[in-house]
């Protein structure tokens, strides 16, 4: 998953 | 998304639903902190910044919308709305919390992951999370008895990061180059700021009576 979409938690 | 995480989202949406529901029904926010839920509604404005910028899911859109709905209703309620504000104990939740919000922005501003504006304010939003409860803990003591939707608000609030702890755990094993220290490490620092409520909590809660 590229860095940008890391954050994929609330 | 695994059943831990999914597990802790569920207890975070209980512990705000739970909150609403003892301010919006008996119209009262007695022995809850204001300067907590200020700091809650800065933590998701700083951290859900990216909302219009990446799409995960419909679900984490839709649970970003919800948290900062009702964060930032929770904090009108306590200031503005005549009969919930009358129940409001300003005289004990004195903690400097604005004292709070500045170290977190300097942390953030050294550690990080990636120095960009986004980042940077989620990273923020991470260390300022992890402190935010220290007025309710502080509030807590001083007016020493409280209610059970209270005592079951902060309960759910501090166990959600600690079942994340485990979805982080879950998701290092099952996916490679998982490793995020620094939520990591404020998700830590979080929930074990809650460590001495949770041994009165389970103490009174056996006991059937409570949280005092």
């Amino acid at each position: 998953k590229d860095d940008a979409a890391a954050h994929d938690e609330l | 998304m695994n059943i831990f995480r999914l597990a802790g989202d569920m207890t975070h949406l209980a512990s705000v639903l739970v909150l609403l529901l003892k301010i919006h029904t008996i119209k009262s926010c007695a022995g809850v902190s204001l300067r907590t839920q200020e700091l809650y509604a800065i933590v998701f404005a700083t951290r859900y910044l990216d909302i219009f910028t990446s799409f995960v899911s419909v679900y984490n859109t839709f649970m970003k919308l919800v948290f900062l709905g009702s964060s930032f209703s929770i904090v009108w309620y306590m200031r503005y709305h005549k009969a919930v504000h009358r129940t409001y104990d300003r005289e004990q939740d004195t903690f400097r919390h604005w004292f709070l919000v500045l170290p977190c922005l300097v942390l953030a501003l050294l550690i990080h992951e990636k120095f960009t504006f986004l980042e940077v304010l989620w990273t923020f939003s991470l260390y300022l999370e992890a402190v935010a409860i220290l007025p309710q803990l502080v509030l807590l003591q001083r007016t020493r008895n409280i209610d059970n939707l209270t005592g079951q608000y902060i309960f759910l609030l501090g166990g959600y990061r600690g079942l994340y702890i485990l979805n982080w755990i879950y998701r290092y094993f099952t996916e490679p180059h998982f490793v995020h220290w620094i939520t990591w490490i404020a998700g830590l620092v979080q929930t074990l700021l809650y460590a001495d409520f949770f041994y009165y909590y389970f103490l009174r809660f056996i006991g059937g009576r409570g949280v005092e």
